[in-house]
């Protein structure tokens, strides 16, 4: 078969999310990112001046097109729900309000990352982010 | 041992434009 063409999505995990990761946090506190908690991200962005968090529910899991080690997840993001498809790998983590991390094949996250991890699913409600209304 | 911040850990999902 034809090579595949390039993703919208990185080939590889970023390097934060493996366990024992230190992050920091907007006050400077210091955590490991398996620490991370719900009120984490909270607090940050209220100390940000430019982002802040939004709910955005995950409406949609699906494989992606162009590789079977990508999934494609539709999320309803914000008081307007705006339609926002992001297509990653499958064992990404994202964080679910209340919960902790989420992948689509949790299995895969912990495997690679040793980051405990349960499994996305649609109505998850993620912590992402946008920007501040400047005006 | 690299710091990461905390913003690179979650989506930034910029919502369509209303109002």
């Amino acid at each position: 078969p034809p090579s595949l063409s390039s993703t919208v999505a990185p080939p590889s995990l970023p390097p934060y999310f493996i366990k024992g990761s230190i992050i920091q946090l907007a006050d400077g506190e210091l955590k490991r990112v398996e620490d991370l908690k719900t009120e984490d991200f909270i607090q940050s962005a209220e100390i940000s001046t430019e982002l802040k968090i939004d709910s955005s529910t995950v409406e949609r899991i699906e494989g992606s097109h162009t590789s079977p080690n990508f999934a494609v997840v539709q999320f309803s993001v914000g008081e307007h729900r705006a339609q926002v498809s992001v297509e990653v790998l499958v064992e990404y983590p994202f964080f679910v309000f209340g919960q902790g991390w989420s992948s689509c094949c949790p299995d895969r996250t912990t495997q690679l990352l040793e980051l405990p991890c349960t499994k996305l699913s649609v109505g998850d409600v993620c912590i992402s982010l946008t920007l501040k209304n400047l005006r | 041992v690299p710091v990461f911040p905390w913003h690179s850990l979650v989506p930034f999902l910029e919502p369509s434009q209303s109002g």
